[in-house]
């Protein structure tokens, strides 16, 4: 596996805050789960109805979903697996051709 | 060869220092390889000048691709322009008159610590790869980094934030090394282009205040020009105006310092997609992204032959 698998289970949640107390609900819980932004580049740059995109470590996917229920924030999740899509972007036959 | 090198794939940094090469061998009428310094971590910082030799000072165009390690459809346009540039030269009227008439100076790869550490280590690295004695996090956010209302809204002043601006203005020796080479071709830097991704947008100052830039009509038109033949290859729509109210307020970009530091038409480019892939574009979408892109920048560069 490329990156010694390292994305296996990791997946990218797109979360729609709707209203300012949404978003504020959202910087708290993002703010207690570690995520990577994709976009925007950070928490303080968040606004409603605004998308947002983090990279969700495999083991707090789970307890994100369960949060957002709760608050219920709308999100989807557009890549449910990472590994798979980062062997599928450079593909064994291009990489092959590389090496 | 420059014949087999395969534009359709990503390539690790030392394929692209390699073709660079190439192209610098194969093609010494129309290119000039150099170097404006070394990163980090001591690696060169190429750089490919492209036009017709002749008249010293000739307008020229910047473009810069990979500032941030993780957007590697950068990199991939760089190539891409370079390669079209080439093999157009001399059959397309447009790109022939651009090549007599202007230089392109492009750097396929900005950050290239960052960019090696995303193909060896982490995937997702956005920063360069500085080291902060107090601090075990490395890295700062080189679109941060530039000396224009630096370490304001929208940039961390935390080591470890992805948006950190680093400890002081151009702290970075790849921002410092591309100011240095901008501040000396200024008089003839007529176009600046830094090119990212994702998110479909082409942006011109101001990111750092929500004002108009003075030659507010004239750069209006050239993006939404840009945005309509970008829109002609293959009808993907892009939004297009001031960075801080099509995207948000950020300070210490280097379209705000570039502008601020007389070049007339800035313009960051936000590449596919909306957020489908992300970051991992697939190789498949490389051409027709790179294709509309090339579009429109053609469509900038010709503006810069007109008056306005």
């Amino acid at each position: 596996y490329q990156y010694n698998n390292r994305y296996a289970g990791d997946q990218i949640f797109r979360i729609t805050p709707t209203s300012d107390a949404e978003v504020r609900a959202l910087q708290k819980i993002l703010g207690q789960i570690k995520v990577d932004f994709w976009q925007p580049n950070s928490a303080s740059l968040m606004h409603q109805n605004a998308t947002v995109d983090v990279h969700v470590k495999r083991n707090d996917t789970q307890d994100l979903h369960a949060r957002l229920k709760l608050e219920g924030i709308k999100y989807r999740v557009f890549i449910s697996n990472l590994q798979n899509e980062i062997e599928k972007q450079s593909g064994y036959r291009s990489s092959r051709k590389r090496r | 060869s420059e014949s087999q090198y395969d534009y359709e794939v990503y390539h690790p940094l030392e394929e692209i220092q390699n073709w660079m090469f190439e192209m610098n061998r194969s093609r010494p009428e129309l290119v000039t390889l150099f170097s404006v310094g070394k990163s980090y971590e001591g690696r060169p910082l190429y750089v490919l000048q492209l036009g017709k030799r002749g008249r010293p000072q000739k307008k020229s165009v910047w473009i810069d691709c990979g500032v941030h390690a993780r957007e590697w459809i950068g990199p991939a346009f760089c190539q891409w322009f370079v390669k079209e540039a080439l093999s157009s030269y001399k059959y397309d009227s447009v790109m022939t008159r651009l090549l007599n008439h202007l230089d392109f100076f492009i750097m396929p790869v900005f950050n290239v610590d960052g960019y090696r550490f995303s193909w060896n280590t982490d995937r997702f690295w956005r920063k360069t790869r500085s080291k902060n004695h107090k601090f075990h996090c490395r890295g700062v956010d080189a679109n941060r980094n530039w000396k224009v209302k630096w370490c304001d809204e929208g940039a961390s002043s935390h080591p470890c934030d992805d948006t950190y601006c680093g400890p002081f203005p151009e702290s970075e020796p790849e921002v410092k090394a591309v100011a240095k080479f901008l501040r000396k071709h200024k008089k003839r830097m007529k176009a600046y282009i830094s090119i990212h991704a994702y998110a479909q947008m082409l942006l011109y100052p101001y990111s750092y205040k929500y004002a108009a830039i003075p030659n507010f009509n004239c750069v209006e038109s050239a993006a939404q020009n840009a945005v309509t033949a970008l829109h002609s290859a293959y009808g993907v729509r892009y939004r297009y105006g001031p960075a801080s109210t099509t995207l948000y307020v950020s300070s210490g970009s280097s379209i705000d310092w570039a502008y601020r530091n007389g070049i007339p038409y800035a313009f960051a480019f936000e590449l596919r997609d909306t957020g489908h892939f992300g970051f991992l574009l697939p190789e498949s979408l490389i051409k027709p992204t790179c294709t509309e892109t090339l579009r429109a920048v053609k469509a900038i560069a010709s503006g810069l032959l007109k008056k306005c």
